[in-house]
């Protein structure tokens, strides 16, 4: 069996980040904390 | 003489037999070894069309999987049930001793297969800006939804569309009212009404609900996105895995749509070799938001565990017979304005076999 999530989460371009922000991006932008072929355990991050 | 050459068959023809079937499996293993390799070294698996996926169409896979379902509600005797459950462990990795009861408890395979787990087995990530797995699995595919197309990868070489996996296509909303007309899809009369007093639910407030919907967020203009961006992620169950599903976050569930569909197996080789595997399976979507917009959660069925149980709404029946149901027919409701408020690790549903 199967599940897939599909969400909307924020994914700001580059130049839209303040000077701030453009030293760490994945301050604003969701990002994957799980690679392909990862095993992962319910309750466990999938990404931040 | 003719006594003794029949005694000689039966033996032959069995040997012949498990010998073949050894074969297969032997060259199955070396495949499954030669996409390890491939994706130790980084190449990933390529979509490969097989006549065997043919092969597959022209199977009653619903019946096969409803025998399935059949055959593993049966009872076991006390005694059997350690060989059974400690056998299905070793074949597919299960941990027996995250299982909350002994396991001569399980009545069933089909009991043992949805084990709850002990309390703390799975602890819930602290971060309060993450997103959990609903499941335990493996992470087949995971990106960010590119282009116009909404396309999500099935596997290298083959992508399918968000909008035909979510159901998000503009017939949809009007197939739940052309639904209210004709009432194809409901299982049988007693259900109708029932069925037809969601369906009045759901196409007179799927309308409002349609500004959170999916097909909202899948033909909107680039420019609408604003600072977001659409994700998926793919994970896949093994059976051996905990097949309880949870709630990857906190939000509210405005949607629910169960495609009939079909009952491919979705093992690493189906999605290799059939393509929209996860497009033309039966499966349940829900569909609402969470804190950062829009969110849905397909759970997708297959020959071996085909039935999806909803908690709060245990009267959908899934895998059910094919008498008059088209297989594209599409079951939907709405869980009212407010929606359903599920927090985030809430068990939400459960798959199960046959």
């Amino acid at each position: 069996s199967t599940v897939v999530l599909v969400f909307e989460a924020p994914s700001v371009e580059t130049e839209d980040l303040s000077a701030h922000e453009k030293s760490r991006p994945e301050s604003r932008n969701f990002r994957f904390t799980v690679a392909n072929g990862e095993r992962i355990k319910m309750g466990q991050a999938l990404g931040d | 003489r003719h006594s003794e050459g029949s005694n000689l068959y039966l033996p032959g023809a069995t040997v012949a037999t498990l010998m073949m079937l050894g074969a297969l499996h032997i060259r199955r293993m070396y495949e499954e070894k030669q996409v390890d390799e491939a994706r130790r070294q980084g190449r990933e698996p390529e979509f490969v069309a097989d006549w065997k996926a043919t092969f597959l169409q022209m199977l009653p896979l619903r019946f096969i999987s409803r025998t399935w379902g059949s055959l593993t509600s049966v009872e076991l005797p006390v005694w059997l049930r350690p060989h059974v459950y400690n056998g299905w462990a070793r074949a597919f990795n299960a941990n027996l001793d995250e299982a909350s009861l002994p396991i001569e408890e399980y009545v069933s395979l089909r009991d043992f297969f949805t084990r709850t787990l002990k309390e703390g087995a799975r602890p819930l990530d602290p971060s309060t800006t993450c997103l959990l797995s609903p499941v335990d699995g493996v992470v087949l595919q995971c990106g960010q939804v590119t282009g116009t197309g909404t396309m999500i990868e099935q596997v290298k070489g083959f992508s399918y569309s968000v909008s035909s996996l979510l159901g998000a296509n503009p017939h949809v909303s009007s197939s739940s009212s052309s639904l209210l007309e004709d009432g194809q899809t409901t299982q049988n009369p007693d259900e109708s009404e029932a069925t037809s007093r969601n369906q009045i639910e759901s196409a007179t407030e799927a309308d409002s609900l349609r500004a959170s919907s999916s097909q909202h967020i899948l033909t909107r203009s680039p420019s609408e996105t604003g600072n977001k961006g659409l994700f998926y992620c793919v994970l896949y169950l093994g059976p051996g895995d905990y097949h309880r599903i949870h709630s990857p976050s906190d939000w509210d569930v405005f949607y629910r749509r169960h495609f009939y569909g079909r009952l491919y197996p979705v093992n690493e080789r189906a999605v290799r070799t059939i393509k929209n595997l996860y497009v033309l399976n039966e499966r349940v979507v829900l569909e609402g938001r969470w804190s950062q917009g829009f969110m849905a959660m397909a759970a997708v069925g297959a020959t071996n565990v085909g039935s999806i149980e909803l908690k709060f709404e245990p009267e959908l029946k899934t895998n059910i017979p094919k008498v008059g149901l088209s297989l594209a027919t599409i079951n939907s409701r709405s869980y009212g304005q407010n929606g359903l408020n599920v927090k985030a690790g809430e068990e939400v549903a459960v798959f199960n076999l046959g």
